[in-house]
């Protein structure tokens, strides 16, 4: 959004275009300032958190300002003198659930304009058998050229594609513009002025809220599908019609104090629709905790409509106080399950959890995070899976993060409010029914290097795995692979040879969608792994980590954790120079930064050479 | 294309882009004393990148050494070798070591041809090849001089003028455009010039990466730096 008064926003564009899942947005606002005095613009854009920006430029009066990817430590130090006067402030900041926001404000003349333009790239995750695209909108003004622009450009074909917004009234539905054929498909919303007017005489808008393209993709092939392109491959596999592996899971409550009133009134409701989900091969336990555990009971129970009954009616038992024990609680769950498995009272091939619900610290037993990691760590020894979540703000979620990430599982936070039920049983959907279990992916060690993660502990129903790497000779064009997993009933093993596809036939009247796509996918993904490994590896792998992500985060041009993008702002007369910093957030931190130093320099040389002449 | 001119007693470069249209042949090296010509003819890419504007590679070099009846022809397909008349045709795709006797000529396999041409010049001619379905991109070369100290004071061209070596003088470094590039002025040839701290690539030993070689970047197709203008450097053909 652009705002402020006599500030007239003549055109916001966003620009989106999707290729295999990889999502490049380009959002631009066009903005005069109609007063006789010069006026603060500010352009605010909220961007999804998985996203990464990758550019941000503002235009002003044919001078373009170019915001610039540095080392975080190397832009602080740089930059320190501001940071301690105050001058600088931080351009992104969290915002909600989803989304974190891009802040930028500069002082124009009397009429002129400004253009900013910020782009971002992000992996579309498949979750519940869709890909989603989100835009939020909130233009706080009418706009007088405004366009939403999507084209999706999916090789193994789209399934189908649906584009909706939160703001879209019946009157605007007509307006949402949709061509879907075979591989690719076109979306565009472009309201005039007046369609964009809450009522006909005043000037407020109901463009507001969200717009949504959801759409899946073809899955022929059971062993997925693989992209090489340029000396970079991505390997998307996402097979369909395996029947759900039973499941053991062991639910570890927390009870204590801080849960009492809704956080506990919403874990009952959470927990008794999902027990309503569970089938009868399934086996399933229950561990609260408070400062101390408790089983429901000794050993896991199988999902019989009795047991489910009788654990509704314990569910609803389970009260709040005292201090918080987690440690206890899920050595307990571990021991639960692990009996269960070396009693052979659970099916062979299952797939085994623990879900941790809780809102707080350990401060009862155990309570320093890294020795309650490593005993949990050592005892699930990767036979089974741990997923946290996070009930509320005070959680410290990046213990729970980490726990969960080295167990190879997830963790997700659930935010207090009336839809706390829904999150929980939408974060269940989505891990409760696990199609494949230790899903590896190999190929030939003298063809690829660099390969992001290939192992995982298990595909969940509706969700992809996506592996990419670097060919050794980037003039390959096939690539073998064979990706073992074991389902409900054997295990299984995929072979096969991939080719190059010829990006001229798939999409013949298209320029080539946009360059080198599968390298980026592949840049993204390597940096995403590396941040994992940041947080959950040993001392030796954070550092090789954190170089090797930095060294990429600045080669892509990436706004990551490791990296703040630095944004010189035109020299004004209050102001001869004014830097801002976009970082990238992360769960516990917001880091300000910096502005720069001038340097002389004069030198003087007559010598020999060597000279040449090349191109990159 | 990139044009390098570096320094390296004092560990410092010069660089400046020579932009035209695509089919442009420039001369690069002429020596009529010792009668050696390198000329080089650009070509561009397969077709534009929405994102960026089109960039021109060297595509093919011509060579002639008048004195021993040496031409060779280096495209990114082959290499043309004629010398006193007879002809021979060489592979990028070639592993091969040839020593004549007044030219060696070695090709590394889909890397490189090394060209010693006795008691006078050595360059090495670098094939970047691109991914055959590669939408913009296609293969072009490089051109690096080893050894220039044999050629005669009279040598010219776009490289050639940089041999005997240059004097110049950087100074008042200020904040450029980009915050990581700063520029300064520099003087050179009678010229004060705007000029950027900004780096190339050496694709000799790492074909893929390169070695970044910090320059200060001449703008505007290195005028101010380079003799006259490009127009003066355009030949008709590659011999």
């Amino acid at each position: 959004s652009v705002s402020v008064s006599e500030i007239e926003l003549q055109n916001v564009k966003i620009n989106c275009m999707v290729t295999s899942r990889f999502a490049h947005t380009v959002m631009t606002s066009m903005a005069l300032n109609k007063a006789n005095v010069s006026q603060e613009v500010f352009f605010d854009v909220e961007l999804p958190k998985t996203a990464f920006i990758t550019n941000f430029s503002m235009e002003i009066n044919g001078n373009t300002y170019v915001g610039v990817v540095k080392e975080k430590e190397k832009a602080k130090k740089q930059y320190e003198a501001a940071v301690s006067s105050g001058k600088t402030a931080g351009l992104v900041k969290a915002s909600g659930r989803k989304m974190e926001k891009f802040s930028v404000s500069v002082n124009i003349a009397a009429n002129s304009n400004i253009t900013f333009t910020l782009t971002f790239e992000e992996l579309l995750q498949r979750r519940l058998g869709k890909y989603e695209l989100m835009i939020r909108v909130k233009p706080k003004q009418l706009v007088q050229n405004f366009e939403i622009v999507a084209d999706v450009f999916e090789p193994q074909g789209i399934t189908f594609l649906n584009a909706h917004g939160t703001f879209i009234t019946n009157e605007l539905l007509p307006l949402v513009e949709k061509t879907v054929t075979d591989k690719r498909a076109h979306v565009s919303f472009s309201p005039t002025l007046d369609q964009q007017r809450k009522c006909p005489d005043c000037d407020g808008t109901l463009i507001d809220g969200d717009f949504f393209i959801n759409y899946d993709v073809n899955r022929e092939d059971m062993f997925g599908n693989i992209q090489i392109v340029n000396g970079y491959f991505v390997h998307f596999f996402a097979p369909a019609d395996f029947p759900k592996l039973p499941k053991n899971v062991v639910f570890v409550i927390d009870r204590s104090g801080s849960m009492s009133g809704t956080k506990m009134h919403q874990t009952h409701e959470g927990l008794k629709t999902i027990l309503n989900e569970l089938h009868e091969e399934d086996h399933f336990g229950f561990v609260t905790f408070s400062g101390d555990v408790k089983a429901w009971k000794p050993s896991l129970t199988t999902a019989t409509k009795e047991n489910l009954k009788n654990a509704e009616a314990f569910v609803e038992t389970i009260t709040a106080s005292g201090l918080t024990n987690i440690n206890d609680a899920v050595l307990f769950a571990v021991k639960m399950l692990k009996d269960a498995m070396n009693k052979k009272t659970v099916p062979e091939n299952s797939a085994s959890m623990i879900i941790l619900l809780t809102d707080g610290n350990p401060n009862e037993g155990e309570s320093n995070i890294q020795s309650i990691q490593n005993n949990v760590k050592n005892a699930i020894g990767g036979e089974m899976t741990l997923f946290c979540l996070g009930f509320g703000y005070d959680v410290s979620y990046t213990f729970l993060d980490v726990m969960a990430k080295q167990n190879n599982g997830l963790a997700r936070r659930i935010y207090e409010g009336s839809d706390a039920v829904v999150q929980l049983q939408g974060f269940y959907d989505e891990i409760a029914n696990v199609l494949l279990s230790d899903v590896n992916f190999q190929y030939p060690e003298n063809s690829v290097n660099s390969l992001t993660g290939s192992k995982f502990k298990q595909l969940f129903n509706g969700s992809e795995i996506v592996v990419a790497g670097r060919l050794n000779d980037n003039m390959m064009n096939d690539l073998p692979f064979e990706v073992t997993a074991q389902s409900v009933e054997k295990d299984l093993v995929f072979v096969g040879n991939a080719t190059a596809q010829d990006w001229k036939t798939i999409f013949p009247d298209q320029e080539y969608i946009f360059g080198d796509f599968t390298e980026h996918l592949w840049a993204y993904l390597t940096i995403q792994n590396l941040l994992d490994k940041i947080e959950k590896g040993s001392p030796e792998e954070k550092i090789k980590a954190t170089e090797d992500a930095l060294e990429l985060s600045l080669k892509y041009n990436f706004v990551t954790p490791l990296t703040s993008m630095v944004v010189t702002k035109p020299e004004t007369e209050e102001n001869p120079e004014d830097t801002f910093i976009a970082d990238k957030l992360t769960e516990d931190q917001r880091r300000h930064v910096p502005q720069a130093a001038g340097v002389t320099l004069q030198r003087t040389y007559t010598s020999s050479v060597t000279n040449w002449v090349d191109s990159d | 294309p990139h044009f390098i001119i570096e320094f390296a007693d004092q560990n410092d470069a010069l660089c400046f882009n020579i932009n035209d249209k695509p089919g442009t042949i420039f001369n690069l090296i002429k020596d009529p004393l010792i009668g050696i010509i390198v000329n080089g003819q650009t070509i561009g890419d397969k077709k534009i990148d929405p994102e960026n504007t089109m960039n021109t590679y060297f595509g093919s070099f011509g060579i002639v050494h008048a004195k021993f009846g040496i031409r060779l022809v280096v495209t990114t397909q082959d290499i043309l070798v004629s010398e006193k008349g007879k002809q021979s045709k060489l592979f990028w795709s070639d592993n091969i070591s040839i020593k004549g006797s007044n030219m060696d000529l070695h090709v590394a396999k889909d890397r490189s041809l090394t060209v010693t041409l006795r008691n006078s010049v050595k360059f090495v001619i670098v094939l970047h090849k691109v991914w055959k379905k590669h939408p913009y991109h296609q293969d072009f070369l490089g051109f690096y001089t080893l050894d220039s100290h044999l050629f005669s004071q009279r040598v010219h061209g776009l490289l050639g003028q940089f041999f005997h070596g240059i004097t110049f003088e950087v100074s008042d470094m200020f904040k450029g455009k980009d915050p990581d590039k700063p520029d300064a002025t520099m003087f050179v040839k009678g010229h004060n010039l705007t000029v950027t701290r900004g780096w190339q690539k050496d694709f000799r030993k790492d074909l893929k990466k390169g070695e970044n070689v910090p320059c200060w970047f001449v703008h505007k197709n290195g005028t101010g730096l380079i003799d006259g203008e490009i127009e003066d450097y355009i030949v008709s053909g590659l011999f």
